[in-house]
């Protein structure tokens, strides 16, 4: 006989956690610095802060060989996180303040609660959270994890003066600074080209100091949230947007029982039978309120008067099958009640099941829907537009759903809300870095995949300062270097598929491409966000790019090569 | 003021669906079949039954082009799953019988449920379950699932008579086998290949028939649960193993208080003062039971006779720090009271806190760990061997986690819980389905990568029925064909790394190696199981099983030369 068990998301994780980035003392530290420095800039975006970040890594023995344990520190200028929620974001998995539909670094509410759980698994050290929100008091916390429940255990907690705004984390773990070293440095480098607004510095265990002041004063606008799409809408999501479209079922206490009885003509005697009730109803359903009315027809449907409805709470109104289904306070269970069409009650309930019209649901709850596109939408899907939400059958929900996909005259995806780095500071960056004696960038007009929107920036750099033979390909998404696994990445697979001799370039030609996606939802292949899936029309616009800018190099690569000719003459 | 939400696993895999390989119609239509197969062998497994595999797919409306809706049913004749446990087995993320330590398909609790999410948010019908654990009564379930809350939501129950012992499970969901098709085929057949004990039948949409009928009649040995190697573990598993180590503190509920007043001399008198029980504890000290020891050093400490106790429930005995904490009902609030050391109830609650001796800990709860390796280890690690572990401190369970993945004279994991195939059966399922002019088969030496066993078997196969041009690669982990993104596999990096000049080969040669890789842990790189990380041990494994191979097929190129330039004289 098998024996079943439930893990937490948290177990989850622990048992798989190289699925997250932490395979290994080398491969664990880097990222738990870079899931560190992606929040803190994330929170700075957020708050329109220009970031100041501070990462220092110290060995804890400076005499124990590689690996050992580390204390590292990431501290920001940013917004903080108010002292009730410190716990729970940095203890908690799957927690977190980037769930909706907005570009950020950020998107699973697992990467800084798993540097955490990485720490204390190797040193069973607690983490120290230090957080100022007003720049006047700060709330210190030292908490470990509760791996098997997935919650915080809080050991200390103080409230102190703080000097200025800001979030520092610090945890010790178990890394291999000698292995992991020059990808972290790589990283924070990267970083800064990507990010040419933040300052980085960065102490390392060696004593030695990096640091790259920001070479933009100014922030970008900073990303929006957006509603979503029709393109890329499930059953599931339509079915939760209809579910809270349905207007909020009132609770039937002592105030609105005043209320109701008063309308209904019994207000003055304590408790008027039912019977009083429904007859007042009856008689001034057109004068009342759509409140009354609903409590009047649920009065007639229960057979209770208003104290006999405070005794049950009213589920599910499903206006297709005709059926309310209540959940009885007293009897502990939960009864559904047919109800017959033509009465009253049957109308007013099913006015509050209905919901939005179709052509008011999709104005109000996608992005970039107007009146008659919605009108000319329900025409192609075979739904009259004044079709209630509320009373679709599951059936009409997937021929709604599937008729979402296929309508071919929805606008494409808003891409306002985006914030690329733009093509004038990414060359800014480029040209700092690399010192290249060519450079050329630019910024693809906005796509979409599966109703998310997104924007390919990219910029090549030849010759110079450039040291490395062979291209090589600096990857980012959302302001995020990528440095692991590329062979698996849609960049690498466009940029290998490259004919170099058609661009008048050499074979191992001194070549960066730096490759940034921006978009509300990057599809990364795993957990730990290292490559990006080879989605169709992403690959498809960094081909484009990509084309562009070698085009624009085999004209440079021509032009240098009748210089040298000429010079040589 | 950033808002903070919580979301549950099932909800975190909706989002992220394409991490468990549902990224599209195609994808998921092939990644839902393997998930419910995978399921069926599993159970077959577990109980030792020849597996019998029925595997349908029929659209829905066969005039619709794809991607459109199918209806997919795998059946078994396995043990099938108990009633009460089926809609949380097959409703809820995270919830599986697969979490133990040993080698299985599935590891992580979700495939089945994941498979039915997607169909549910494709066509919106409900999973229809049946199973029978004895043959004899059939449940039928149709569920949904609440994503939201990770719970099953149970539309339909009957339990009806059955035929036979079994289960299936049917579900809707948008597929596209035109794309599918050839992939899902390939995976029935390479099934059979590895599984040849397995008889596996698959009805297609076009209402053909495969079939692929057992070719050994036996079953193997199966896979068993084994203790955890010291290699491999970490501070939190070690943690853990102690606080379950630690005797289980008795309930002071009336039998208890009954049995204890009576051994203290005081039973007799009803509610006979806390005085009288703790001076007849004192007297009698040397002749009472462990546990009337221990409720005498609680009622000491806390001051409260055995009716005081039963309102209170101690929930941590720190020995190491000397306190002891308790939750109290009637104040309804946690208390910490600290202990002297020299009271007796100090020695009591210590020797309870305590549990077991290091030599013994390590020796009841780590596999192929003796009292000898014990006490050796104990001597390198820097412990007195009779340490007792709820004594530890965290520094000091640190510093035993970390020796236990330092000391080199542990006996390597024990491989015989492992169930690999064979060489006989893979060679007879090579020849079966490629029917080479050469093959080779061989079966590595069990190996170990972070304290779990595995062992490498592989088979290399040339000529004759192969028509293909090139090496194909085809890859296996404990008995499931691995066919996506072989380019992040480590079997495919070892054999591109393979110069094949070496083994007298020529370019392009009409050459199959199967890999197969069976351990009671493989690291998938992604909740997919697409394909296995490079583990260093693994690599090796691989490297050395290739390398002997080939020099096989080497020999037998030379020998064929000479054969043939023979044959031309
Ligand atoms: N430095 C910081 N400043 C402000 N808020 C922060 C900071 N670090 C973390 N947070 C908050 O804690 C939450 C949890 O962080 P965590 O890294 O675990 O998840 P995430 O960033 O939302 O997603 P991901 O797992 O993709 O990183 C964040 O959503 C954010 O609200
Ligand atoms: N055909 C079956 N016969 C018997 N038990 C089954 C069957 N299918 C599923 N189960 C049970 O349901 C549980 C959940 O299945 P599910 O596929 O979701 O997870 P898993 O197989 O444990 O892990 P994984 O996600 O890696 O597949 C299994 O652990 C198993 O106990
Ligand atoms: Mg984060
Ligand atoms: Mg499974």
């Amino acid at each position: 006989r098998e024996k079943f068990n439930q893990i937490s998301p948290s177990e989850f994780f622990y048992r798989n956690r190289d699925l997250a980035g932490f395979s290994n003392p080398t491969r664990s530290l880097y990222t738990a610095v870079r899931e560190f420095v992606e929040n803190g800039l994330d929170a700075c975006d957020q708050s329109g802060t220009p970031p100041d970040i501070r990462l220092s890594i110290r060995a804890v023995d400076r005499d124990r060989p590689d690996p050992r344990p580390y204390v590292l520190t990431v501290a920001d200028n940013g917004p903080g996180v108010e002292s009730s929620q410190i716990p729970l974001a940095f203890g908690t998995v799957l927690y977190g303040s980037k769930f909706g539909l907005k570009q950020a670094r950020g998107m699973f509410g697992l990467g800084a609660t798993m540097a955490i759980l990485y720490g204390q698994i190797t040193t069973n050290r607690p983490v120290v959270v230090k957080s100022s929100t007003d720049g006047k008091w700060r709330d210190e916390y030292e908490l470990l994890l509760d791996i098997q429940k997935n919650k915080p255990v809080i050991l200390k907690h103080r409230r102190v003066e703080a000097a200025k705004r800001g979030l520092s984390v610090s945890i010790s773990l178990e890394g291999d600074y000698s292995k992991a070293g020059s990808r972290i440095r790589d990283y924070v480098y990267q970083t800064s080209l990507i990010t040419p607004y933040a300052s980085v510095t960065f102490d390392d265990p060696k004593g030695a100091r990096f640091q790259y002041k920001r070479i933009v004063a100014s922030m970008p606008e900073p990303p929006t949230v957006i509603r979503p799409h029709p393109y890329g809408v499930d059953v599931e999501t339509i079915r939760r947007m209809t579910v809270e479209n349905a207007r909020e079922m009132p609770r039937a206490d002592e105030a609105l029982a005043k209320k109701v009885n008063k309308e209904l003509g019994i207000g003055g005697k304590k408790g008027g039978s039912l019977g009083d009730a429904l007859a007042g109803a009856k008689k001034k359903w057109t004068k009342l309120t759509g409140q009354a009315r609903l409590m009047a027809a649920l009065m007639a449907l229960l057979g209770r008067d208003m104290a006999g409805l405070s005794r049950v709470r009213v589920d599910d109104i499903d206006a297709a099958n005709r059926t309310v289904t209540y959940w009885d306070y007293d009897a502990s269970e939960s009864r559904t009640v047919g109800m017959g069409p033509d009465a009253d009650h049957y109308k007013a309930l099913a006015e509050i099941a209905a919901g939005d019209t179709l052509t008011a649901f999709l104005t109000k709850r996608f992005q970039r829907v107007g009146k008659s596109t919605a009108e000319k939408f329900a025409k192609f899907a075979g739904f009259r537009p004044e079709h209630r939400l509320g009373t679709m059958t599951n059936q009409e929900l997937v021929k709604l759903s599937e008729a979402l996909q296929k309508f071919t005259d929805f606008f494409p995806p808003d891409p306002s809300c985006l914030a690329p780095l733009g093509a004038e500071p990414l060359e800014k960056g480029i040209r700092k870095f690399f010192e290249p004696d060519f450079s050329s960038v630019v910024q693809r007009s906005a796509s979409a995949y599966s109703g998310f929107p997104f924007v390919v920036e990219m910029g090549v750099a030849y010759g110079g300062g450039i040291q490395t033979r062979g291209a090589k390909v600096y990857r980012f998404a959302n302001r995020i270097p990528l440095l692991y696994d590329e062979g698996s990445d849609v960049v690498l697979k466009v940029s290998n598929d490259i004919d170099w001799k058609r661009y008048s370039v050499g074979p191992d030609p001194p070549l960066v491409i730096v490759s940034h996606i921006c978009s509300t939802r990057i599809p990364y292949k795993t957990v730990g966000k290292e490559n990006v899936a080879d989605r169709q029309e992403i690959e498809k616009e960094i081909r484009l790019a990509l084309q562009y800018l070698l085009r624009k190099l085999a004209s440079y690569m021509k032009r240098k090569g009748r210089a040298e000719a000429a010079k040589k003459r």
